[in-house]
């Protein structure tokens, strides 16, 4: 299951976040404990992009992606120098 | 750079560019390797106070402290938690975990967008001169985002994250992946919150030309740079055993050959190999290459690569020939023996040469520098090219700059080759790519912005794009180094920049975040998408008519449809005069007489700030087509004194 793990960029409707959360950090933990056991936060954006990266696997991905509030879960995409 | 500030005119452009606070107040973020903070084109002798906007900072870490930073080079941080979360912890004795330049590509990007006045600059003594970025009196901010491994979107985003919260005003980002829709896109998606923030997001076009479609980086809130050459040239012949000359170029200094002609062979013929002809590793015999010069063909492995192999193998030298997939372009490198690069069709010429001479020999004669090389500028036959694979409506690349062979600054962590095995270390070295033609419209649009610091981002990129230029000075129209013949707006958008007509442009194609918006909505985004990408809920209106064709680009590419479609496409601007009241005449020409233009009206009279639309109708005259065909075209306004143009691509 750990070998299977990608980073993935989460992308959320923060007007979404539920009332009982008092911080976005709060609420994007919340949605990744409710899906894998072991998925921590490697960035959290607010600037950018409203949402986090974090290492899920392709199930972990999918259960998130249908959860309230949540856009998109894009897998990391890697960038060449030109 | 050493050369392109007299390429572009900046050297006689100081009562334009006057030394203000303004220019000193912009700062140009750059994504890429990091930084070499010792390079002299970081020198902040005399300038101001870090200006009281920016919120950045200089992190410390491996042989990196907040002390590497000054007046000139005010930010430097890096991001390495997606790169180590997807290939593990950074061996720090391979590679800094700090924002140090391990690389010299992030220190290339950002000293030729930003770098302080540098006399005495050369690799090698190639390219001698005063070297200097666009923008000398910008500040820089390093954001290093790729690592040895690469540069991994989670890291990137968190860039642009920081970037926008520092403040800076220009982004820099000479990299690229993929083609992926706009929601989809990390660099796309980052940049439509960077240019919110009023950033303008310079990125390069990419490597993958000549082919159509090879584009990246195409969101029209970016700005797509392609590549042209300089008029300097690295000659370095290649004379074949029966008198023949053929013209090459290098970068190589050091031991030289001897005078006498050298003993030659083809590397195909010196291999047991079925690709021995690319001088891959290990590939070449020794015994039939021992004090030979080598004739290897250029492709797969690293131009610098072939030459090591050549010169492990006991070669002493090394003629490199291009194939029919770089043609006739050449690019100098600072190969480690004694080498040059042909065109494709010398080097054919050459290995006819090597097959019928029973003895044939060589000698290379390296020339040193040379300016004055016209045509130039010409469009690099690497530099990415159109249609837009994203949104064919909207014509990419923007438009083109210096980005072969360019000398800047260059990490002391590595050689002017990037190989291992290269012990040199210069302060200065040449490369070529859109990478490098990148960072020189950063720094021009700086010095754009420190001009007229209320005008956003889509207004410093109108004037760039305008006032670009598409004939040479005898009037001829801009080259393809792919072709040779003349190229087009899918090749060099709207032309070659010109910074100093782009100062005062006249008038200027503004937009907005809303402009944007609508631009989605014509592309029949869901909401889902768009908030993903804008961070915000939006709600496309039902019974607003959203099309494409409308965004207030300054350029044109007009889609006909080969069946079924209508013949006639409409695209409707709004002009803002950003100069003194004046009236302008629109004036069209075209390549084809498959299409009818016209513009209506034909006269705009403008008021100070005022704004006028126009629309441009095309029918096309031919019918339906069952083939996909392209023309071109160009649009102007003129009023005497300014001329403010637009290319026009057709597409059936």
């Amino acid at each position: 299951s750990l070998a299977e793990k990608k980073t993935y960029i989460v992308h959320v409707a923060k007007s979404e976040m539920p009332e009982s959360f008092n911080h976005h950090t709060l609420w994007y933990e919340s949605s990744l404990n409710s899906v894998s056991d072991s998925a921590q936060l490697i960035y959290t954006y607010d600037n950018a992009i409203h949402g986090f990266a974090t290492r899920l696997t392709p199930e972990e991905a999918s259960s998130l992606e249908s959860q309230t509030g949540i856009l998109a879960v894009l897998p990391e995409m890697k960038y060449e120098l030109h | 750079t050493t050369r392109t500030p007299q390429f572009l005119g900046l050297d006689k452009s100081a009562d334009l560019f006057p030394e203000s606070s303004s220019s000193s107040d912009v700062i140009v973020g750059v994504l890429d390797t990091g930084i070499w903070p010792e390079s002299k084109s970081f020198d902040d002798t005399g300038m101001g106070p870090i200006p009281a906007t920016w919120k950045g900072e200089c992190e410390t870490g491996t042989n990196f402290t907040t002390a590497n930073c000054n007046r000139k080079l005010i930010g430097a941080r890096f991001f390495s938690k997606g790169y180590e979360a997807m290939l593990g912890p950074i061996d720090e004795s391979k590679e800094s975990k700090s924002p140090r330049d391990d690389d010299g590509h992030g220190t290339h990007t950002a000293t030729t967008a930003s770098g302080s006045v540098v006399p005495g600059a050369s690799l090698f003594g190639f390219a001698p001169g005063t070297a200097r970025g666009m923008a000398t009196r910008s500040r820089v901010a390093a954001y290093k985002v790729c690592w040895l491994g690469g540069c991994f979107s989670s890291d990137i985003l968190a860039a642009i994250e920081q970037a926008i919260i520092d403040n800076v005003n220009v982004l820099s980002l000479s990299l690229g992946g993929g083609m992926s829709d706009y929601y989809r896109d990390s660099v796309a998606i980052g940049s439509f919150a960077a240019m919110e923030k009023g950033i303008l997001i310079s990125c390069s076009a990419g490597n993958a030309g000549p082919s159509s479609y090879s584009l990246s980086n195409v969101a029209p809130w970016i700005t797509t740079v392609g590549a042209g050459t300089l008029d300097r040239d690295f000659p370095a012949e290649v004379i074949i055993g029966n008198g023949k000359n053929y013209s090459g170029v290098s970068l190589y200094r050091g031991h030289a050959l001897p005078d006498t002609p050298l003993p030659f062979i083809y590397a195909g013929n010196a291999s047991n190999s079925s690709s021995g002809n690319l001088c891959m590793m290990g590939t070449l015999t020794p015994e039939k290459v021992a004090g030979k010069i080598v004739l290897c063909d250029r492709g797969v492995s690293a131009r610098v690569q072939k030459g090591v192999v050549v010169k492990s193998a006991g070669g002493l030298g090394m003629v490199l020939a291009n194939t029919p997939a770089n043609g006739e372009e050449l690019v100098a490198d600072a190969h480690l023996l004694p080498a040059t690069a042909v065109g494709e069709k010398e080097g054919d010429a050459i290995k006819k040469y090597l097959f019928s001479d029973p003895n044939p020999t060589v000698k290379i004669v390296f020339q040193g520098t040379k300016v004055g090389i016209q045509p130039s500028p010409v469009v690099a036959a690497f530099s990415s090219r159109g249609p837009n694979s994203i949104t064919p409506q909207i014509l990419k690349p923007d438009l083109i700059a210096p980005g072969v062979n360019i000398l800047a600054g260059w990490s002391k962590n590595v050689g002017p080759t990037g190989l291992a095995s290269d012990n040199r270390r210069v302060d200065f070295n040449i490369i070529s790519g859109t990478s490098m033609s990148c960072p020189h419209v950063s720094g021009l649009a700086a010095l754009i912005k420190s001009a007229h610091p209320d005008w956003s981002p889509a207004a410093v990129r109108s004037a760039l794009m305008t006032t670009a230029y598409t004939a040479y000075k005898n009037g001829l129209s801009l080259k393809d180094s792919a072709t040779g013949k003349q190229s087009t707006p899918f090749d060099h958008g709207a032309g070659h920049v010109d910074p100093i007509s782009a100062v005062n442009p006249g008038l200027v194609y503004d937009l907005t975040v809303d402009d944007y918006l609508s631009f989605l909505c014509a592309l029949n985004y869901s909401a889902v998408q768009i908030t993903t990408l804008a961070r915000r809920k939006f709600q496309c209106e039902p019974s607003k008519k959203y099309n494409v064709n409308d965004l207030n680009y300054p350029s044109f590419a007009v889609l006909f449809q080969t069946t079924g479609g209508a013949n006639i496409v409409k695209h409707t601007r709004v002009l803002t005069n950003v100069g003194p009241a004046s009236v302008y005449n629109s004036s069209v020409t075209s390549d084809s007489s498959l299409v009818k233009i016209s513009v209506e009206p034909q006269v705009l009279s403008f008021r100070e700030n005022e704004k006028k639309s126009y629309t441009v109708t095309f029918t096309s005259t031919s019918g339906a087509t069952t083939q996909s065909v392209n023309s071109f075209a160009r649009l102007e306004w003129l009023d005497g004194k300014n001329v403010v143009g637009s290319p026009i691509s057709i597409s059936w």
